[in-house]
């Protein structure tokens, strides 16, 4: 093994990583995925702990991009350079890129989640059968609704699994449609369009109007990536190779390595390559990204190149299923960092594990499905935007009137500012106003009176029993109590009178339940409230929990994360929030589904 | 009995890879990984046998000194872009 001259390495062990943009070329989950197990390759077998943060104060910040992407290393297009990382220092130093004109995959072939079907959102399986033929990519036929869709088992003529591939007659993502599928032909300054189009954009996104007519109704969404029949690389990444293609005079209906001597296959992206030049790489294995970020951690955390081929710090790309640390990559990092030291030996308990080093990042972003006797062109309003996992980095700049309405109002002391405020208390729906609780402060937020925010005021001028520092809040629809939660503690106010504090077990809490983290009123008395990663059914009326109820939150509640410090409801819709950021949940014809993750201070307050 | 058709090889616009010969690949691979410290065209044989014979060395490759094969070969597998040596 190699390190890097003077043996560079980090001074602590518990590394911070941060994902600040993602290819199109992978489900976004799954490329968070694959970075934390390749992360995890490292600490297990080192004292290293990694764990994600949002933000550039990260040790190390994974980042795509393409040619020159601003440290003076740039990338060569398709295939060669894969990716590259810095030796383990400040600033760019650990930083590890990727190219994003490379196919990012998991090392065998393209991964394209599908919606609706019956086979409950699993990915499509490349090739499959299909009356006879062999399709390597979605495809409408058989279909009278033009909806592309793929097998997710090789054979669908026996094993009849299917899904919807993403597709703008599906569903659009971001933009003002919340979700909805673009409507073709629509009309676009003056112009019909019958598919999507960049047209009226300079960052190339492609989108459509979500009504017939945009220059009217302008309402848009961005149309989902086509990764199964788009090009990669060559000289229009991202477009669909159009079939039949004109090639040296002669007609080709499907990929071809014809004209190339390194055998990767391509396409045309217009009907005549001999005229118009223009063309890219068609799908293929793609390249693994939890391997190549595995090879490039280990650069960030101070390995050199290792001469021997099957070691995983070889600079050749090849692909494994096999587990890739090889004996040389141990030797190098524990060399640096020592070896992982063995668990203590701990009395069995029946606490739950401690929660992984990055917080699972799994989503299932995807819609309820639609049971196989129903039509899928019967679809619902869309499955919702896939919206970012992470904080929306590649933002669209929109359209030109996109843009807050009315800023909330300013204050002169910074810390009044409510859009100063990173992460809140407690935010709680109260009398139809969004109330912002912070260190003895609070703000109100209306979107009646013109989304203007008022304050702040002090919590106790207002409600004298509280403290400062609050964990939670509601109110109950029915009786208008408002419920606030502290540590241990819970008082009811009913107008101007209060009980409590009282303590939560008065509840009918267990002990295990040490503070109150949210709360979602659903009518009729009853209240969800939350707790760590359970919740239970809580009855206003007798002001007791069922501790029976207990139940995990990701079970009802899939997509959020895990460790969310507030949960509140707002206009029918449950808020989950980590950190500066909230993944809203719609929870209407029962079922929970994701359907927009976004900062509280820019998204909710709608600050500048 | 039929002749074997000539592959026709095209340059691709925007690919510069199809480009370049294999001196011109070499050259610029050497130079990218760290193997030759300044782009220099290394027309000069020995030092050019010299330094594929370091690198064929570091990646573990038959050590000919030669531009063969294997070595070319290597030269268009993908990679990572950290280089082999140097800073």
């Amino acid at each position: 093994f190699l390190t890097f001259e003077g043996d560079l390495k980090w001074q602590h062990q518990n590394i911070t990583y941060w994902i600040q943009n993602y290819s199109e070329d992978l489900p976004r989950d799954v490329i968070d995925d694959a970075f934390a197990r390749a992360f995890a390759v490292w600490s297990a077998v080192t004292p290293l702990t990694f764990t994600r943060v949002y933000g550039l104060e990260a040790d190390i910040v994974i980042q795509f991009g393409v040619r020159e992407h601003g440290d003076g290393y740039p990338f060569d297009g398709k295939h060669g350079l894969l990716a590259h990382a810095f030796p383990p220092g400040q600033g760019i130093q650990g930083d590890a890129h990727f190219d994003d004109e490379e196919l990012w995959s998991l090392g065998k072939g393209i991964v394209v989640r599908t919606f609706f079907g019956n086979a409950d959102g699993a990915p499509c399986h490349f090739p499959f059968t299909f009356e006879g033929q062999s399709y390597s990519a979605c495809t409408t036929d058989g279909r009278s609704d033009d909806l592309p869709w793929c097998s997710t088992t090789a054979d669908f003529d026996t094993d009849r699994q299917f899904g919807f591939c993403p597709s703008e007659r599906l569903y659009t993502e971001h933009g003002n449609s919340e979700g909805k599928p673009c409507v073709f032909p629509f009309t676009f300054e003056g112009r019909s369009y019958s598919s999507c189009t960049t047209a009226g954009r300079s960052d190339g996104f492609r989108w459509c109007a979500t009504t017939a007519n945009y220059d009217q109704d302008k309402l848009y969404g961005f149309c989902p990536t086509r990764v199964d029949s788009t090009v990669t690389g060559g000289n229009s990444a991202g477009e669909p190779c159009v079939f039949p293609f004109v090639f040296l005079g002669k007609e080709y209906s499907t990929c071809t390595r014809e004209g190339r001597d390194d055998g990767h296959l391509w396409c045309a992206t217009t009907s005549n390559f001999d005229n118009d030049k223009k063309w890219g790489f068609c799908p293929d294995q793609g390249y693994s990204l939890f391997l190549v970020a595995a090879h490039e951690f280990g650069h960030a955390l101070g390995l050199d190149h290792s001469s021997v081929p099957e070691a995983l710090m070889y600079p050749m790309y090849s692909y494994t299923e096999k587990e890739p640390l090889h004996e040389d990559d141990v030797k190098g990092i524990q060399y640096l960092y020592g070896s992982r030291p063995k668990p203590e030996p701990r009395p069995p308990t029946t606490a739950p594990e401690t929660q992984p080093t990055a917080p699972p990042t799994i989503c299932t972003t995807g819609p309820p499905t639609a049971r196989p006797s129903e039509s899928p062109t019967a679809g619902p309003t869309g499955p919702p935007s896939a919206g970012p996992t992470g904080p929306p980095t590649a933002r669209p700049t929109g359209p030109p009137t996109a843009g807050p309405s009315a800023a909330p109002t300013g204050s002169f002391y910074p810390e009044d500012n409510v859009c100063n405020v990173n992460i809140f208390d407690a935010i709680a729906e109260i009398g139809n106003t969004l109330h912002f609780f912070k260190d003895g402060k609070y703000w109100r937020f209306s979107e009646a009176q013109g989304r203007r925010v008022q304050g702040p005021f002090l919590i106790r001028d207002t409600w004298s029993e509280l403290p400062s520092k609050l964990d939670s809040a509601f109110q109950d629809p029915l009786t208008k109590k408002i419920f606030f939660f502290s540590g241990l503690q819970v008082w009811v106010y009913t107008g101007a009178s209060v009980l409590g504090p009282r303590r939560l077990d008065k509840l009918g809490f267990g002990r295990e339940v040490t503070q109150v983290t949210g709360a979602l009123p659903r009518g009729g008395g009853k209240v969800l409230l939350f707790s760590g990663q359970n919740f239970w059914r809580f009855d206003v009326k007798t002001q007791m929990v069922d501790p029976k109820s207990a139940s995990p939150v990701d079970q009802m509640f899939p997509g959020v994360p895990l460790n969310t410090h507030d949960i509140f409801q707002y206009r029918d819709k449950a808020y989950f929030c980590q950190d500066r950021f909230y993944w809203r949940v719609t929870f209407q014809n029962e079922v929970n589904q994701v359907d927009e993750v976004g900062y509280v201070t820019f998204d909710v307050l709608k600050c500048p | 009995a039929p002749r074997p058709r000539q592959p026709t090889t095209v340059v691709f616009p925007g690919d510069l890879r199809t480009t370049l010969t294999n001196k011109q690949l070499a050259d610029e691979y050497l130079f990218r990984y760290g193997y030759t410290p300044v782009a220099e065209l290394s027309s000069d044989k020995q030092s050019l046998s010299s330094t594929l014979r370091l690198l064929q060395k570091r990646l573990s490759l038959p050590e000919t000194g030669e531009l063969d094969s294997t070595t070319l070969e290597a030269m268009r597998a993908p990679r990572c872009g950290v280089p082999d040596l140097g800073k």
